[in-house]
C-alpha cells in the first residue's frame, strides 16, 4: 500500500461522507442524482463479491464494508426517507442509466482478466465506476448551478481517481509484475470525464462566482 | 483464488 493509494481511498471516503453529511444535515438531496448513487452502490456490490471469500487485509475488508454500507445508506435515504425523498428532483435526473449498465456488462463479458463470475463482475464494476458520474454531471448541467457541497463531492471523487492513477504509475515503476490494464484504462476514462467539471469548478473558484456549467 | 492474483485495491 503506497501513500497515493491510501490518500485516494481517504478522499473517496471523504466524498461519500460529504454526501451523507449533506443529506443528513439538510434533510435534502436537491442537486444529487439518485441514479449516480445507485450506480455507485452497484459498483461496490459487484466489485466486492470477494469480501468474504478472499481476505487481503483488515483495512481492505473494513473499507469495503464502509463503502457498501454508505452507498446503500445514501440510496435508501433518497428513496425511502420521508423528508429527503421529497427534495429529489426526479424530472431532472433523467439519464437513462440502464443502457450504461447493459453496455458495461457486455463489455465486461468481452474484456476481462479471466472468464469467471468474479472476474466478469469485477471488470463490470470497473467500467461502471468510470461512467457512474454521468447522471450527476448531466443533472448539474440541467440544474445550472452547483451548490458547494455537491461541488466538493465531485471534487473529492475526482481527487480519488487522480490519486489512484498516480498510485498505478508508482506501482508500475516499483513492482515488476504489476499490470492492471482494465482498471488503468477505465480509470483514465473516468478522470477524463471529470476534467471538464474541474475546469468549470476552477473557473468559478478563480472568478469567485457561483459555479455555472454550460447548459 | 490466490491473494497475489486477487484485487488488492478498492
Amino acid at each position: 500500500m503506497n501513500i497515493f493509494r491510501f490518500a485516494g481511498d481517504m478522499t473517496h471516503l471523504i466524498s461519500i461522507l460529504i454526501l451523507l453529511l449533506k443529506i443528513y444535515a439538510t434533510k435534502s438531496c436537491a442537486g444529487i442524482s439518485l441514479k449516480t448513487q445507485e450506480l455507485y452502490a452497484l459498483v461496490f456490490l459487484t466489485r466486492y463479491l470477494d469480501l468474504f471469500t478472499d481476505y487481503v487485509s483488515l483495512y481492505n475488508t473494513v473499507m469495503k464494508i464502509v463503502f457498501i454500507a454508505s452507498s446503500l445508506a445514501i440510496v435508501w435515504c433518497m428513496r425511502r426517507h420521508p423528508l429527503v425523498r421529497r427534495s429529489y428532483d426526479k424530472d431532472l435526473d433523467t439519464f437513462r442509466h440502464q443502457y450504461v449498465v447493459l453496455a458495461c456488462f457486455v463489455l465486461a463479458l468481452l474484456l476481462n482478466e479471466k472468464f469467471t463470475i468474479q472476474e466478469v463482475f469485477w471488470a463490470f464494476s470497473i467500467y461502471l465506476e468510470a461512467v457512474a458520474i454521468l447522471p450527476q454531471l448531466v443533472l448539474l448541467q440541467r440544474s445550472g448551478n452547483v451548490d458547494n457541497l455537491t461541488g466538493q463531492y465531485v471534487l473529492f471523487l475526482g481527487a480519488y481517481r487522480g490519486l489512484y492513477i498516480i498510485n498505478w504509475i508508482y506501482r508500475y515503476f516499483t513492482e515488476d509484475h504489476f499490470t492492471r490494464w482494465i482498471a488503468c484504462v477505465s480509470g483514465l476514462v473516468q478522470t477524463g470525464l471529470y476534467a471538464d467539471f474541474f475546469y468549470y469548478y476552477y473557473l468559478s473558484w478563480k472568478t469567485n462566482t457561483k459555479l455555472k456549467l454550460p447548459a | 483464488w490466490s491473494a497475489s492474483q486477487s484485487h488488492d485495491e478498492l
